[in-house]
């Protein structure tokens, strides 16, 4: 029989037992689930594990209950900031990209780099430009956050706004 | 963060992991993730890794490529390298760690030290795994 095996992880906000309500974690057992599966099948198929993992990636970038792509955590000006690498242990070809905004994907992006530039890892607007260059799908940055991010960004504004109180 | 390693017929492993950082992190800030051997790293010769947790511990013990060290040089079984990688320095390096890793005989290692790790795994026709907390 030949051997093939895929696993995942699926990081969210919520780090805390006690804070994941039922309802969240149903929602994002089920997106474990899409998640394997979108991997599970291409190696089911034959096909490479540099293929597997970054459709298992994507299915988790575009489910909001995860912390990547949509559904990202959001910075202290209230952006999604999103980092992203892919390695093929065959070749050790690797790409990343990190501080990228508006990418859709941005493990497609880290892809692109592995597969259409000489180099290994691009920062910021440089990724952006590449991700422009190579026609990949961006969106604007409302399609990156969700109420959760938003409310926690909010309660982390207003948390720091009032430490800022007594100065003038 | 989310990630995933994967072992293809061909006998070839890979590893992808993607993160949106931290809530509130500073503008450029990097973590884990983007970084090859630090959250990410994977060779035919011992094993494919993606970390989650606190970025900067797991920067600094450049933890995935830990991994695959002790794999190659050490000799140690997956789920070992893994456990000994998230003991590493255990005073300097305080912190919520995760691993997943996948070795080119098909064995599949989770590791962790928070309540929380959300992960799946599914090797070759068995049924899917699939788990939130610790204890699952």
């Amino acid at each position: 029989m030949t051997l093939y095996a895929i696993a995942i992880h699926g990081g969210a906000l919520t780090m805390k037992p006690g804070e994941l309500s039922e309802e969240e974690a149903a929602f994002q057992r089920v997106g474990l689930g899409k998640a394997l599966h979108a991997g599970w099948l291409i190696l089911n198929r034959g096909g490479t594990a540099l293929d597997a993992v970054e459709a298992a990636v994507r299915s988790l970038e575009d489910n909001p209950h995860f912390n990547a792509g949509r559904g990202s955590s959001l910075t202290r000006q209230g952006e999604a900031e999103m980092d992203a690498a892919i390695m093929d242990g065959r070749t050790l070809q690797a790409g990343a990209v990190t501080g990228v905004r508006y990418v859709q994907h941005p493990i497609g992006l880290a892809r692109a780099v592995l597969e259409r530039s000489p180099h290994a890892f691009l920062a910021g607007d440089g990724a952006l430009e590449f991700a422009l260059a190579c026609g990949l799908p961006l969106a604007a940055p409302s399609y990156f956050q969700t109420d959760k991010t938003r409310q926690q960004w909010l309660a982390l504004a207003q948390q720091e706004s009032n430490q800022l109180a007594g100065h003038d | 963060t989310v990630g995933a390693v994967a072992l293809d017929q061909a006998g070839n492993l890979a590893v992808a992991t993607s993160t949106g950082g931290i809530e509130g992190q500073a503008k450029g800030r990097v973590g884990d993730s983007p970084v090859l051997g630090g959250g990410t790293y994977a060779s035919n010769d011992s094993c494919a890794v993606s970390c989650t947790g606190d970025g900067e511990v797991i920067l600094r013990g450049a933890l995935a490529h830990e991994v695959c060290a002790l794999v190659k040089y050490q000799g140690l079984p997956l789920a070992e390298a893994c456990q000994a990688a998230l003991r590493l320095h255990d005073d300097k390096l305080k912190g919520d760690k995760g691993f997943i890793a996948l070795d080119p005989q098909g064995r599949v290692a989770i590791e962790f030290n928070t309540n929380v790790m959300r992960r799946a795994y599914r090797v070759g026709e068995a049924a899917p795994y699939i788990a939130i907390y610790q204890d699952e």
